[in-house]
């Protein structure tokens, strides 16, 4: 899918 | 990384520190909103038990853990240390308005239905609708003080970075996240009346139009 969740964000 | 996410967690860093900083000089906690002090104790908890189960980088775990502990100590500071000055009276914003339909979009609305994941999307939804017992309990004053407002900019200003992170990750890395661009949208559009406060009069101890 063309988005999923940023893993290295605060 | 890039400059804009840099910035915002560095604004944000800010904002903390200068809360805690504020709450431990002067000794009191008059004018904070103790409610949302522990809605953001709530959001880093939640958001950040990943600490136990993956290593991203120094950087990343570093933070995380400053802002745990910045957040609790700011909470002990409010309701145990400095209890004598919280304003009660006026933070009297019902959290659990906020709390149960967030926790309830966080189960219909999420990226995977497993425990981490919809706990992180819990704290993502939380954290833009946080600042508002402060921003509530700031209207019933009529007044905030400086440093108050200095904070307030600082943590609004971070999630408005993170949206344009979001563009830059969204043009160069070619995906995106919706639930935390949703959010994000939403957590600034909350201090827009803030922000146009602290700019136009400056907001430097003036009374607040209530």
């Amino acid at each position: 899918k063309q988005w999923s969740r940023w893993k290295d964000e605060l | 990384m890039n400059i804009f996410r840099l910035t915002g967690d560095l604004s944000h860093l800010a904002a903390i520190v200068i809360l805690l900083l504020k709450i431990w000089k002067t000794r009191s906690c008059a004018g904070i909103s103790g409610k949302s002090q522990l809605l953001f104790a709530l959001v880093f908890t939640t958001r950040y038990l990943d600490l136990f189960t993956s290593f991203i980088s120094l950087y990343n775990t570093s933070m995380k853990l400053i802002y745990i502990a910045c957040s609790y100590a700011t909470v002990y500071l409010i309701y145990m240390k400095f209890k004598a000055t919280y304003d009660g009276n006026h933070d009297t914003f019902r959290v659990e308005f906020l709390v149960v339909p967030v926790g309830g979009l966080s189960f219909l609305v999420n990226h995977d239905f497993s425990p981490l994941e919809i706990l992180w999307t819990f704290s993502i939804y939380l954290e833009s609708v946080a600042i508002l017992p402060q921003l509530f309990m700031i209207s019933k004053t009529g007044e905030a003080e400086t440093i108050t407002t200095h904070y307030l900019f600082f943590q609004g200003l971070y999630r408005a970075l993170y949206l344009v992170n979001w563009i830059w990750r969204f043009y160069f890395e070619g995906f995106f996240d919706l639930i935390a661009v949703v959010a994000g949208v939403v957590q600034t559009i909350l201090y827009c009346d803030f922000f146009y406060l602290y700019i136009t009069k400056g907001m430097s101890g003036c009374a607040l139009p209530a």
